[in-house]
């Protein structure tokens, strides 16, 4: 045991609630699943007070129980199996459906890490997890990093070969879930670019954006619904804020996607440059942005080639009106900290504020043109696409 | 609670409750506390990552 106990008291669960409420964003709390019984069961009685605390206070939220248990053995010395961590989800469901409040609260798991060349085990637990305990989740959560942090270098965060990796393991996992429990959802529970606290000035640099922008394209096209990314503010350099909560070149990527890409996926497809290296995604524009309208379009694309290319829109798009937004690194280098959009560098206005993100309208008939290892997104209005409207 | 959250569960609890996302105020020793704590926290963190 190489972790020491650590005693989350009410207070911290009070201030991780308000913080979390106060931000808009839903609270998914991760149970202890290593307090056990002699017999290997979970011992939920720790959970138990637990629920009962957060269900007086009128905290609503969702659970997990347990993180990576593939690692359990390796970093606890307890090992518990797939089949019995089912188990133990069926025992949290009937647990959780005795509070009216968390009777319809949503429980995910089982967090397990991505299958690696040498654990073959991590496959086999989670099908035999699935097959146990599979109808007591809402969603089945999977963890995903493409490097480890110690020995990447910056020039994996270009190599399309290392982004494909992520096609290959998402279709391991979708299958194995199509094969135990069809038609439930699968969310990356945990993600960003390398183990071990990310690379250092690089996962934290403009040039991280090409790993995480690419995962959330490939994630939206694999039905993947929800990417929960490691981590807000932390240690290491994989972090979206730094430690004086100002904002690093992942955070601001993640803010233009938001307000700018829709939940519906489009196919596209392109021609004369090889698509690995040109990478082009296509969603419905976020409906809630208020100056689009629905049936608008959002292109992102990915350039991973030393030189600029040039985007045609087919015919029938053509003479649409187009805005750019088009992300760069911060004095032309790639492992700067800072980044502008359409040629201005963001920064919060205060303490609280976020600057306007504006896009720059093209000419209609423009080609759109993302410079040497650069992305940017593209806003097609007036598009009238049928799956969009 | 530790010292830190004693003190953020006394403000929260002064605040009124509708309001409670108004609450914006942080002491300053806390602050520094904190940001004291930081450096050997992160150490911390990445240390059991790497295990």
């Amino acid at each position: 045991p190489i972790h020491k106990n650590y005693t989350i008291t009410r207070s911290t669960l009070d201030i991780l609630y308000h913080f979390a409420h106060c931000a808009n964003f839903h609270l998914i709390f991760g149970l202890n699943a290593l307090l056990r019984k002699g017999n290997g069961q979970w011992d939920s009685s720790n959970a138990q007070l637990l629920l009962n605390y957060t269900d007086s206070q009128n905290y609503f939220m969702s659970w997990e129980l347990g993180n990576e248990p593939n690692s359990f053995r390796h970093k606890s010395g307890i090992f518990v199996n797939g089949s019995q961590l089912g188990q133990d989800f069926l025992h949290l469901r009937r647990l959780l459906d005795n509070y009216t409040r968390y009777r319809n609260s949503k429980l995910v798991g089982p967090d397990i890490g991505q299958p690696r060349k040498k654990q073959k085990h991590i496959p086999l637990m989670l099908r035999s997890f699935l097959k146990s305990g599979g109808k007591a989740i809402d969603s089945v959560t999977w963890h995903h990093y493409y490097l480890d942090g110690r020995n990447a270098s910056r020039k994996d965060f270009l190599n399309p070969d290392v982004l494909d990796t992520f096609i290959t393991l998402a279709k391991e996992e979708l299958q194995i879930v199509d094969d135990t429990v069809p038609g439930k959802k699968v969310w990356l529970g945990e993600t960003s670019s390398a183990y071990s606290g990310g690379v250092p000035h690089v996962s934290n640099s403009y040039l991280a954006g090409f790993l995480w922008l690419d995962k959330l394209g490939l994630s939206a096209q694999l039905g993947i619904d929800v990417v929960m990314r490691q981590v807000l503010l932390g240690a290491g350099s994989y972090h979206l804020v730094d430690s004086n909560i100002d904002p690093l070149p992942d955070y601001w990527l993640s803010l233009v996607y938001k307000k700018l890409v829709g939940t519906k996926v489009l196919q596209v497809n392109i021609t004369g440059e090889d698509p690995r290296k040109l990478r082009v995604y296509l969603h419905c524009t976020n409906e809630h942005h208020p100056k689009y309208r629905d049936g608008d379009l959002t292109l992102f694309a990915l350039n991973l080639c030393n030189s600029t290319k040039h985007l045609h829109l087919p015919l029938s798009l053509s003479k649409k009106q187009v805005d750019e937004y088009l992300l760069l690194p911060h004095g032309n280098n790639i492992l700067s900290r800072s980044v502008q959009l359409n040629g201005h560098v963001l920064k919060m206005l205060d303490d609280e504020t976020l600057p306007p993100l504006q896009g720059r309208p093209l000419r209609p008939g423009s080609r759109l043109g993302l410079p040497a290892f650069s992305y940017g997104f593209y806003v097609i209005q007036n598009a009238k696409s049928r799956a969009c409207l | 609670p530790t010292w830190e959250e004693k003190i953020f569960q006394d403000l929260l609890a002064k605040q009124d409750s509708a309001n409670i996302c108004e609450f914006a105020f942080t002491p300053l020793d806390v602050l520094q506390h904190l940001q004291f704590l930081w450096p050997y926290q992160e150490r911390l963190i990445l240390w059991e990552e790497n295990k």
